[in-house]
């Protein structure tokens, strides 16, 4: 199976997208050929870096999974946009065990030809995002220095660790990841030093500071590799990048 | 009906649970006979002011509301826990329209001793919100300024149309307020022009700071009114309240 990084959060705005965006975008920089897979019916990852939704989800139709990728301004950089159509949205998210089969087995098919595959997930623990688990090899989980991002992360934990139990399973713990860092604030410090109590070594080393050209840039439909080059933003991503390629 | 104030939108982290714990907060200190019902399956709602989820969840046991509603330490401020079992969350999200109308009558019947009720969502279109919507007799929207928030607006007011199309609604607009405000910022001026532009009147006036102290007090299990009585925050929720209690 291709290297499938799933970007998964059930706590809101802790910077799944942007995260998606920005490592599939490094990674597409430090020659990896890269697919980006847009799971959230939102369809920010889709256009954050530019491109347009789809009328149907790619994952529905019946079309080849090749047909609906996208390439992008970003040499190695293909992106499977993501659809706002509810229908679609519907019976992804309310799907049972068999149809989630079809779309593990959807993806895989087509991924064969990428080095990195990431895909951003809605802000939920539903069918949808436990489909996106099944069908990685590992899960990053961005998180924000607040007390609410917290709580969420036992429920979370608890729901990929059911995904691992399942026989079929190659699901790894790819890391927790801190955003929108300021080391300013005390409860920035309090939690970064609750969560790497906690997790320990699966905490990456790398924080991502709160940076707002990461949000300029998406009102660009670009990212900050682009946008805003010498950024501290593009630089802890980069950095983040690097950490994930040598821990392969 | 009793006025019900829904805080719904689909993006994730645009501080509907801080609107909904200090709007309720502030609408009991004004002497409100309130209630605060916490439909998301993350229970930052029912944590945020120092309360424990339930182990089942509320609107699909058998048991009157009455039994599951707690006072809490705010004079006039009662809570509708919400609860991390997946089978009732599931139910919940997965529902069909029939098992909607039971919630909807199950919420009516016990809200008619409160003077004011708001329903924390969690961050998603689905069933769970759509019945929270059709049980509301207005909506409220939070929103950042920043680029994706605005993204997901027009989609979100799809939804909300299609349900005051509805027979039976009686669901109207309550208003999209600016939250984590940083006046310092030129994307928070250019979103706040782009939103007045297009949603004109329907825009608070107040808007919420971005503020630290909102943060630190729900790690408490407090809102600002206890934690931090002068700060930014507390300030802002007071005024926006005192716009909500007038507009009636
Ligand atoms: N490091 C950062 N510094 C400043 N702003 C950021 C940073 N990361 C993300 N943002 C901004 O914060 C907001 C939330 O980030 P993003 O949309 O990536 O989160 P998400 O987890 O994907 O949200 P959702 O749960 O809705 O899918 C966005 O407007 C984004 O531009
Ligand atoms: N005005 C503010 N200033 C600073 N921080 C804030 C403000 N409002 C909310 N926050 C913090 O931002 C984070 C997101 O807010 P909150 O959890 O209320 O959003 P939400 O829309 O309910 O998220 P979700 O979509 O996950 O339900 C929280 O950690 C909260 O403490
Ligand atoms: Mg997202
Ligand atoms: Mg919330």
């Amino acid at each position: 199976m291709v290297r499938t990084i799933c970007i998964a959060n059930q706590k809101g705005g802790v910077g799944k997208t942007t995260t998606a965006i920005h490592l599939a975008t490094a990674s597409a920089i430090a020659g990896q050929r890269t697919l980006l897979v847009d799971l959230d019916p939102q369809c920010n990852a889709t256009s954050g870096i530019g491109q347009q939704p789809l009328e149907r989800h790619p994952l529905v139709c019946e079309r080849p999974l090749g047909e609906s990728i996208r390439i992008t301004e970003v040499e190695n950089l293909g992106i499977l946009p993501g659809s706002r159509y509810f229908q679609d949205i519907d019976y992804l998210e309310n799907g049972n065990a068999s149809h989630s089969e079809r779309l593990k087995h959807h993806l895989a098919n087509y991924t064969q030809r990428y080095d990195l595959v990431y895909i951003d997930c809605p802000p939920s623990l539903g069918q949808l995002t436990q489909t996106a688990l099944s069908s990685s090899s590992e899960v990053l989980m961005p998180i924000q220095c607040e007390f609410f991002a917290m709580e969420g992360l036992t429920q979370m934990i608890h729901v990929i660790k059911r995904i691992m139990q399942r026989v079929d399973n190659q699901l790894q713990f790819g890391g927790i990841l801190l955003t929108m860092y300021e080391p300013q604030l005390e409860l920035t410090h309090e939690v970064d030093a609750e969560v790497r109590d906690f997790f320990g070594e699966i905490v990456f080393d790398t924080v991502i500071p709160r940076d707002v050209t990461l949000s300029e840039a998406s009102g660009h439909g670009q990212s900050t590799f682009e946008y805003a080059p010498r950024s501290r933003g593009t630089r802890a991503y980069t950095e983040l990048c690097q950490e994930i390629l040598e821990y392969e």
